[in-house]
């Protein structure tokens, strides 16, 4: 499904941003 | 009427209480009943670790977390999948009640 995936990008946006 | 309590030679000395506080220096913990993990508390690694097991593309449910983490409470469970998704530890799935792991590649 689009909304998981769309999800998981903005999942992984954040983990990014808090792991800078 | 025999002496008694003489046993051991009574003197002592090879007791030393000394050796008993060397233990407590091995973690790196504070002692706070939260033990940071990787910045997660105990609480936060179970759930996420569980988390991270499940492998259905849709997730694991908030139904199979309560069950397998039956001493937590809904509310709790609640608060850390949102902490942990704030995180970007783990998103939500097919709606807020399932979840899946970011770093479970």
């Amino acid at each position: 499904l689009e909304r998981i995936s769309n999800n998981k990008k903005a999942a992984l946006k954040r983990l990014a941003a808090n792991q800078a | 009427s025999k002496p008694q309590g003489t046993m051991g030679g009574g003197v002592g000395t090879n007791m030393m209480p000394a050796a008993h506080t060397s233990m407590s220096s091995t973690g790196s913990y504070s002692g706070a009943s939260m033990m940071l993990v990787n910045g997660l508390s105990a609480n936060q690694n179970q759930v996420l670790s569980l988390i991270k097991s499940c492998h259905e593309p849709q997730g694991i449910s908030m139904h199979d977390l309560k069950q397998k983490l039956s001493s937590m409470s809904i509310t709790v469970i609640r608060q850390i999948v949102d902490f942990l998704s704030n995180e970007g530890h783990i998103f939500s799935t097919i709606d807020e009640d399932h979840f899946r792991s970011t770093d479970n590649e």
